[in-house]
């Protein structure tokens, strides 16, 4: 969850 | 999501719509740095390889692919189209801008979240963009004067990135886990560099006048 919440930005 | 982040992606979008309009309306490339755009089209390429493993929402999903589709639909109207080709001055476009990509590279071989394949590609990104812009500030800084699309391409890019500044201090303030150095600190390096243009794009606002870069 945290990778996904890291990257989750453009 | 936060306002301030939807404004900032919004606005980049604008400004590459801006770019094609300028491009597709005169036939013309003139004032547009190629390897700003190439950078551009290998940020975009390199940070959403994570378009195969990784899904965040429909939206993210969907500008991922209009970004990269854009990035290089821009690179290919400067290469191949004949009309748009002939009026790209190479002369003025001289930015040694692999050198950019190297340095990008080579940083983010030592800076990183973790050593892997995606997140050095994905750090690689973030330093490129940081600085992508640069070839394209030298060009219209060389020529002088800047056409009306042109200028407002840069002004949109820039408000994109002081939006997503704001999108942070919102995010910071407001989510108790929000730390991401490596975007930040790339991020802010990336607006300061828009601080010149945008001192003179204001004052040529404010005058009405043409929008001039000193040489």
């Amino acid at each position: 969850l945290e990778k996904i919440l890291y990257h989750d930005e453009l | 999501m936060n306002i301030f982040r939807l404004a900032g992606d919004m606005t980049h979008l604008l400004s590459i719509l801006v770019l094609l309009l300028k491009i597709y309306a005169t036939k013309s490339c003139s004032g547009v740095s190629r390897k700003t755009q190439e950078l551009y089209a290998i940020v975009f390429l390199a940070r959403y390889l994570d378009l195969f493993t990784d899904f965040i929402s429909v939206y993210n999903t969907f500008m991922k692919i209009v970004f990269i589709a854009s990035s290089l639909a821009i690179v290919w109207c400067i290469r191949v189209h004949p009309m748009v080709k002939r009026s790209y001055d190479k002369d003025l476009d001289t930015f040694r801008h692999y050198l950019l990509v190297a340095a990008s590279f080579l940083l983010a071989l030592f800076l990183h979240e973790k050593f892997t394949f995606l997140e050095i590609f994905w750090a690689f990104s973030i330093y490129l963009e940081a600085v992508a812009i640069l070839p394209q500030l030298v060009l219209l800084q060389r020529s002088g004067n800047v056409d009306n699309l042109t200028g407002q391409y840069v002004f949109f890019l820039g408000a994109y990135r002081g939006l997503y500044i704001l999108n942070w201090i919102y995010r910071y303030l407001t989510e108790p886990r929000f730390t991401r150095w490596i975007a930040c600190v790339s991020g802010v390096v990336q607006t300061a560099l828009y601080a010149d243009f945008f001192y003179y794009y204001f004052i040529s606002w404010k005058n009405n006048s043409k929008l001039k870069l000193p040489a």
